[in-house]
């Protein structure tokens, strides 16, 4: 373990905290992707799968937070705060995403088991799972700045795993090459998110797609 | 490197 992933790790609790903390105290899932959502707790079932034969306190118990969280969250969207979501705004096409990662999926492994291809396939999904969180944002042109807040503490969580995977090559020759390719895919996707967020949310201004 | 992934990150 090393800093930079310790800290990714916490900006991705902290992002899950503020998305149910925005959920919880506005009682609306107004600007939140239900699609997004439903892909990360895809993500999280099929990359781990290991809690089942593997133990680690760490990872075992973040492991079970990220997919309570997720589905905790998807309730609060189909159950108490439905009426505030508008799937009209939603309307991604996540087959392609998810099709493209089983694809890589099952060419790219690096072992032909179910174990591994489905890990793959979380790894590529995760990486395009905040597009239609990001369609949606671009579609109504604007996000409430708590959103802004969700958005940018889960782009900081991959995005800190990029120094994490170089100081774990420099210092035991680890290297998870499909994680890297994703992880730097999965940053450059909000990249012009983090531009306008850094641009206009950080000087105290409202969060608008010009 | 060693490509073999222990699966140890989350």
């Amino acid at each position: 373990m090393n800093i930079f992933r310790l800290a990714g790790d916490l900006f991705h609790l902290i992002s899950i905290f503020i998305l149910i903390h925005k959920m919880t105290t506005s009682k609306s899932c107004s600007g939140i992707s239900f699609k997004s959502q439903a892909l990360y707790l895809l993500v999280y079932v099929t990359r781990y799968l290991d809690l089942f034969w593997t133990f680690a306190l760490y990872n075992s118990t973040m492991k079970i937070i990220f997919i309570g969280s997720s589905a905790y969250v998807l309730h609060l969207m189909t159950g108490p705060f439905k009426p505030t979501h508008d799937p009209n705004i939603d309307t991604f096409k996540v087959r392609y995403l998810i099709g493209g990662a089983a694809i890589l999926a099952l060419l790219f492994p690096y072992k032909w088991t179910p174990a591994e291809v489905l890990w793959t396939f979380s790894i590529w999904l995760e990486s395009v799972a905040i597009l239609p969180q990001l369609f949606m944002v671009q579609r109504t042109g604007a996000a409430e700045t708590i959103t802004t807040h969700y958005i940018f503490a889960l782009g900081a969580y991959r995005a800190l795993y990029i120094p994490n995977w170089i100081y774990r090559y420099l210092t035991s020759t680890f290297w998870d090459p499909l994680s890297i390719i994703a992880g730097v895919i999965q940053t450059v996707l909000y990249s012009d998110f983090f531009y306008i967020y850094y641009t206009k949310v950080l000087q105290g201004r409202k969060f608008e797609l010009p | 490197g060693e490509k073999d992934t222990p699966k140890d990150e989350l």
